[in-house]
């Protein structure tokens, strides 16, 4: 697969596998081509399996599997192709804790080279920012803004 | 390159205007539901050029304007700019900073910015292109939409890798 | 409306907007038959309007004023015609600390005549149950139950 | 009424027989991403008769049959029994206890029991329905599936209604 997309999906599937064993402790996922002998016109597949398991398709993974999966394969595209800066609205809401902390840590070493801005409920995810703002909602319906230190947010 | 300044005025739940002063690392956007976290989200992806109104939960492209509310009057304009840190020159322009911007009228009339003076949206969307700023990239993830992906068709996901080549 | 299908929507509109109001704190929703004229045949609208705002179709609705305003009217469905058992699978995943108590208070007093399974990576929601099980997974792929208590989790 | 007792074996990820024994009040499902909380519920489901793949996340019948791990192997069958208090003769029947099961085996084919006699789906379905047990009612809410609610057309909302009458 000599092209420009060639190269970039050998070293996306690449990212993807490793993000994917990093978030998973084990396990491999990757992209196949639907028709490798027409790499100009085939679609991606997507393939996932976590350690120990043996999924037959990507609907018997599990809500939070799911998150991470996808989180997984979107860290892979920022590492290969740097989008100067990425919002995620919520992506952690469907992890548990250890998948937080695995969530946030991948965020804080790709933040040397996207800027990030990340809506959350979770506290774990927020005490890895660099800054925060509060967004607050009055009686009249209007949405007001703060700038806040972690010390402000309720525990 | 980084978004250094986000100013939303008349746009879904913020009619005054609003300005967010961001730094390169990771900023985390807080607060209870119903409180506008998401609209900002959804301005970044409109004045960016989004056109898609299921991704901008609306139905007619004027839907976004402020609409009113108990103790406050519907304003006539949502206007969204922002601005880029382009000391890097990431962007192909010879400016440390770069300003785009969008507003939408009550009679559906848009108007694209760029430093201040009108452009059309495709040279926007030819620029912001250049800088792998997309609107419709992987680089913003609505709200319940992470695992979107896991769910595409093959061309679908083709399109987003095609975009990171 | 006088037939039976009539005093259930009436009673399931009256509860719906109860509980929708005890959860936002004020505001209003109630449902709305396609076609008054045609009870039989008539579909149900929704509408639901938080305090202080105006909304002009539910897709304005935030992730958790969505959820909320659904499990307002599962509740109200209940307490009109309580179903022996009910199954909550991580309903209150979007939704922030202070409408997660006002979920789980709800939840203990319907308790009264309805049985819950509530499925939550919450720790609030956890303390509002009465027994707690814990499932885990080995590196082998397969299910493992527990029961536990409060005690056992981790903070 | 209440659900006093569950049983799991060959079912998703429960190769091993695995009973919950339940209370009246609240019990609540904990555990981390992928363990099998969702599974439960999906055990329940299936179990009052449960037909359709999207709400089961499989694509044939015989999917819900542990299909094998690493260290593993598949099963030939799963086999869900729940276990009703019918203390109060909620259902119509005069026991204190009713218990409703279901099998499917790798060929497709399905069983359906009730207190360990066989009976055909249809039996099952009309003695829950007359208990508002029944198996697509609102009684069981899948996970993401929350706000579904919202986004139904207003016959689908009706039939939810219909239910409750
Ligand atoms: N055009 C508009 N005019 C006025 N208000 C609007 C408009 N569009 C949306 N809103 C308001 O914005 C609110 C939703 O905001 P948003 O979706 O950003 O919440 P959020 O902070 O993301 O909450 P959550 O944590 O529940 O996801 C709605 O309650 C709605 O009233
Ligand atoms: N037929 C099957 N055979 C074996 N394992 C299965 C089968 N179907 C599903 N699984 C396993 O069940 C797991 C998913 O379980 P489930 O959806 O219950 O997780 P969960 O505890 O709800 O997680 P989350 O908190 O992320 O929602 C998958 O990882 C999959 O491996
Ligand atoms: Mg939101
Ligand atoms: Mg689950």
């Amino acid at each position: 697969i000599h092209t420009r997309f060639g190269a970039t999906y050998e070293k996306v599937n690449q990212a993807f596998g490793e993000y994917f064993s990093a978030f998973f402790g084990g396990g491999q996922a990757h992209l196949a081509l639907t028709n490798p002998d027409n790499v100009a016109e085939a679609g991606i597949e997507m393939e996932a399996q976590p350690p120990g398991k043996r999924i037959a398709s990507l609907n018997m993974l599990s809500g939070g599997e799911r998150s991470l999966t996808a989180v997984a394969l979107l860290f892979a595209l920022l590492t290969v192709n740097p989008a100067p800066f990425c919002v995620l609205d919520e992506v952690d809401a469907a992890l548990d804790e250890a998948n937080v902390g695995r969530f946030t840590s991948a965020l804080e070493a790709l933040s040397q080279k996207t800027q990030f801005l990340v809506i959350t409920h979770n506290r774990r995810t927020v005490e890895a920012a660099d800054s925060i703002y509060g967004v607050s909602m009055g009686r009249d319906g209007v949405s007001k803004v703060l700038s806040l230190r972690l010390a402000d947010l309720p525990r | 390159m980084y978004l250094k300044k986000l100013s939303i005025q008349g746009f879904k739940s913020f009619p005054n205007r609003t300005t967010f002063d961001f730094g390169p690392g990771i900023t985390s956007v807080v607060g209870p539901n119903g409180s506008g976290k998401s609209n900002v989200s959804d301005a970044i992806r409109w004045v960016l050029g989004e056109q898609s109104s299921r991704l901008l939960r609306t139905k007619k492209s004027e839907d976004v304007i402020f609409s009113g509310t108990g103790s406050r009057a519907a304003v006539g304009m949502a206007e969204v700019i922002i601005t880029l840190d382009n000391e890097d020159r990431w962007l192909p322009l010879d400016f440390g900073e770069v300003e785009v911007g969008r507003r939408v009228y009550r009679n559906g009339e848009s108007e694209y910015l760029m430093n201040g003076s009108r452009v059309r949206l495709r040279d926007v969307v030819d620029l912001l292109m250049k800088g792998d700023v997309g609107q419709n990239s992987y680089a913003i993830m609505g709200q319940g939409l992470v695992d979107e992906v896991l769910s595409m068709s093959p061309d679908e996901r083709r399109s987003l890798l095609d975009e990171a080549a």
